[in-house]
């Protein structure tokens, strides 16, 4: 199983529609500082179900909503979808490609959306439960926080460890 | 459930070990439980000695070792138990070349079951990538993505590098 | 009591937003104070706005714009108030080309007035060096130094780069 | 006023003796993962009077004496000097060159030394007092810890501006 397409439309710094159309090999995003290849990940990651906003890097929700540039307005709303291609049916579902689809409105609302059928978070959810998709330290590991593996306390380590057993 | 954790531990300590010899080039490591007679709670330590060097304290560590670590740590695990795709953010920066180039060459080895996403900013991971994609904000504040030769790939690391 | 750090502080804030502009290029930065009438106990906030975008959390800049900005409010009390030393070890690792040219360029400017020493692993910086060491390990676990002539320089950031 | 010389031995993987003589100017120190760049600024730390352990990156403070390598066994301890030219006066001492001494032995025991005559480590604390010397986040900014800056509470952040103002 893997990502194919990553769509985003007023994610962040991406307030135009965006399409990155992805290799089952190895992708590299380069850039200067600023320019958004974080925020790439942020919506990967939210897209699949985060819902830290911590581990977003906002302190509200809303942060995560185009909030504006020098000749822009703020957007009312942000989406974005995932495609994969599950031809090897790992997640144990009937399709060979699986689009999951998460809106988020200013005031608050969310939407969420499977194969374009609205559902909920916790479908979604309980689609990814034990294939470590989209857990920290795990299927993500954010700017900065790869050091925090040896940091943690030996019994935190320990639900890591879990995990991967 | 306390035999079931003991025996994946022994799996994931046999694959640290290896990993940590690749990556460091030498040297050994090994993860211990802090109280083996408690498999039900007992913590996870972390030993590691880079090649010609003595078993330390973590602490004791390199910023460079202490990333190539965890770096070890976490390729470990996807040896193990495989997730399908994996986003990693900068992950390279402490590394000198000598250990970029094996950190490059292990990415390598995993990609054939794991898709990497990887943001980076170090022309040796660049030029390992099947598919390259440069982020710029001419328009301030607004954020544009461009699909990137390879050969012009060495030329934006000087946008970094 | 309470005066004289309300006149510091505006010192400090000018200070800062000087200096937040030449490393940025741009864009602008400002220091409050969380609690105007309480001189004695506010606590300092710190805003800072990148060229060409709105005035965020900090939180919300990215990696490298929160080193830099760092830097600045660093730099920005070294200006006011110099230490005669300050040692920095890899605060530029984080930075794109582009502004780390303008950390470096800063750099020489308080160099006259205070002394620096600085560890990085990044080109432009070993190229301000008036005087550059390079440490080996050629025996394991012991360090060895040898003072590098700057023509070989270049030649040192590819163990790094 | 500017550091003339640092000189270390026995200290973490500095085993022999080893000297550095510095300039008024930028000195910058290179090299490979772990060879021990580090572990200088780590000596200038603590002979100009660190006492926390954490700052110096071990768990005590005997983790600061050469703990052995293949071919070279412990030492019994460790010593780093550091000279400094003080023709301008500015720590209001009568020397045109001062020169700081600190020694640790495994048993425990510390001796300080101020121009070769033994002193306490108030002594030298004092000499250092106001100027920012030796201050975290001020006259030293330790690897990784250069965001740490931004990121104290305002609370916090105040006392790093009492010590700037
Ligand atoms: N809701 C939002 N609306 C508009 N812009 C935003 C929003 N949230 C974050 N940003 C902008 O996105 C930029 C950060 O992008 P990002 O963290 O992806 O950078 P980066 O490319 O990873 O940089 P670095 O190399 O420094 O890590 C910031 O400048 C911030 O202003
Ligand atoms: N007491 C000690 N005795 C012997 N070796 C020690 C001692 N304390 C630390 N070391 C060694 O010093 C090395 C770390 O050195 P240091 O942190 O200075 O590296 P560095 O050059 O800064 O590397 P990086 O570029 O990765 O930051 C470690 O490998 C550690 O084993
Ligand atoms: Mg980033
Ligand atoms: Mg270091």
């Amino acid at each position: 199983m893997y990502i194919k397409r990553l769509e985003m439309y007023g994610f962040k710094s991406f307030v135009d529609r965006t399409t990155l159309e992805l290799t089952p090999g190895i992708t590299v995003v380069v850039g200067p500082n600023g320019c958004g290849k974080s925020n790439i990940a942020d919506a990967l990651r939210w897209v699949l179900g985060e819902q830290s906003v911590r581990l977003l890097r906002g302190t509200r929700m809303d942060d995560l909503i185009f909030n504006g540039a020098a000749s822009r307005k703020p957007l009312g709303f942000t989406e974005v979808s995932v495609t994969m291609d599950h031809s090897d049916g790992s997640l144990g579902l009937d399709y060979r490609e699986i689009t999951v689809t998460r809106r988020l409105y200013r005031d608050g609302t969310s939407e969420y959306l499977l194969n374009r059928q609205t559902c909920r978070l916790k479908e979604i959810l309980e689609m990814f439960m034990d294939t470590g998709i989209g857990k920290e330290a795990y299927s993500f590991i954010g700017q900065g926080r790869i050091e925090e593996i040896l940091n943690s306390r030996p019994e935190e380590r320990r639900l890591i460890f879990e995990e991967a057993a | 459930m306390g035999e079931k954790f003991a025996a994946s531990f022994a799996v994931l300590n046999e694959s640290f070990g290896l990993v940590f010899k690749e990556l460091f080039g030498g040297g050994k490591s090994m993860l211990s439980l802090a109280d083996p007679q408690n498999l039900l709670e007992s913590g996870v330590e972390i030993n590691a000695q880079p090649p010609g060097k003595r078993l330390q304290h973590l602490s004791l560590l390199s910023g460079g070792e202490k990333a190539l670590a965890a770096i070890a740590l976490l390729f470990s695990f996807l040896r193990v138990k495989p997730v399908p795709f994996c986003i990693l953010d900068e992950i390279d920066t402490a590394l000198d070349e000598a250990n970029l180039a094996r950190f490059n060459s292990y990415l390598q080895r995993l990609a054939g079951k794991i898709q990497f996403i990887l943001i980076s900013h170090r022309k040796k991971t660049m030029e390992r990538a099947d598919m390259l994609y440069g982020v710029t904000m001419e328009e301030p504040g607004v954020s544009k993505l461009i699909s990137v030769r390879l050969g012009a790939a060495t030329h934006l690391e000087s946008s970094a590098g």
